[in-house]
């Protein structure tokens, strides 16, 4: 099943 | 002090518009090359980038770094009393703590000012490395607009699959079923109207179409839409505001569990 990630697994936090 | 003038104060009135559905208040950076702002939506899922050069004002002064929290719910409905064709004047004096828009006829006989309170927010702030995306489709915003708007009907997600020939945005739910796929245009007499596909690499991706409708908010800004994509990574939604900027919108895909 598909499920939304987020977009703290593609961009660090500065 | 803060003041910024823009002859068109509908194109701002635009821009929160195309905001504050995904957004609903924000940190507004301003500096003497213009206005940024970055903020996530509430689940953290997608993120919007803006920027309006100062070059793009009539006028513009800012004496020093402001970092102003601005509802843009606040905002929205005070320009709503703007006039489409009048001019908007932005300022903040110093030592203020609220953001006075001005508002002025075309024909100087209506002048209307307005004082909003600057809100004390959290901001957070997400590096953005720059990309070099698979896939960049461009397309008629309007067109993006209804594909999303239609697909809503059908599911939860969308899957944009792109190839060199075409891109084709696809849904499936508990009604139904369906795609729509678009050509990349060979001859177009308006540059506005045509499909256009850059591609390195075919890339399949699925995203929340409840948030791609939320980005479309911002579709009135400008005839056409860009978005980038490469596998496993979130998309980016741009829309032109005229020659002074941009308005980017950041998706992170859905995963296999």
């Amino acid at each position: 099943r598909l499920r939304q990630s987020q977009l703290w697994m593609y961009y660090k936090r500065i | 002090m803060f003041e910024a003038r823009l002859a068109q104060g509908s194109i701002f009135a635009k821009v929160i518009e195309g905001l504050r559905e995904l957004v609903t208040e924000a940190t507004w950076e301003c500096s003497g090359n213009g206005i940024t702002l970055q903020a996530m939506d509430s689940s953290h899922v997608a993120l919007v980038s803006l920027v309006l050069r100062s070059d793009g004002f009539e006028t513009y002064r800012c004496d020093r770094n402001m970092s102003l929290g601005i509802s843009l719910t606040s905002m929205s409905k005070v320009l709503k009393m703007m006039g489409k064709d009048d001019t908007l004047t932005i300022r903040v004096n110093d030592d203020s703590d609220a953001i006075v828009l001005s508002m002025e006829s075309q024909n100087q006989e209506e002048f209307a000012e307005y004082e909003l309170r600057l809100m004390d927010l959290d901001s957070e702030h997400l590096g953005i490395p720059d990309t070099d995306y698979s896939c960049v489709v461009k397309m008629p915003s309007t067109k993006f607009s209804r594909i999303c708007r239609d697909m809503a009907i059908l599911g939860d997600s969308v899957t944009i699959c792109s190839t060199k020939d075409g891109v084709k945005f696809g849904a499936k739910g508990d009604v139904g079923q369906g795609s729509i796929r678009l050509n990349q245009s060979t001859n177009v007499d308006k540059e506005e109207d045509a499909v256009s596909i850059e591609l390195r690499e075919a890339v399949a991706l699925t995203f929340a179409v409840r948030y791609l409708n939320m980005f479309c908010k911002a579709a009135p800004l400008s005839n056409q839409v860009n978005l980038s994509m490469s596998e496993d990574t979130p998309l980016m939604c741009e829309f032109k505001v005229g020659d002074m900027g941009h308005i980017r919108f950041y998706l992170a895909p859905k995963i296999e569990d």
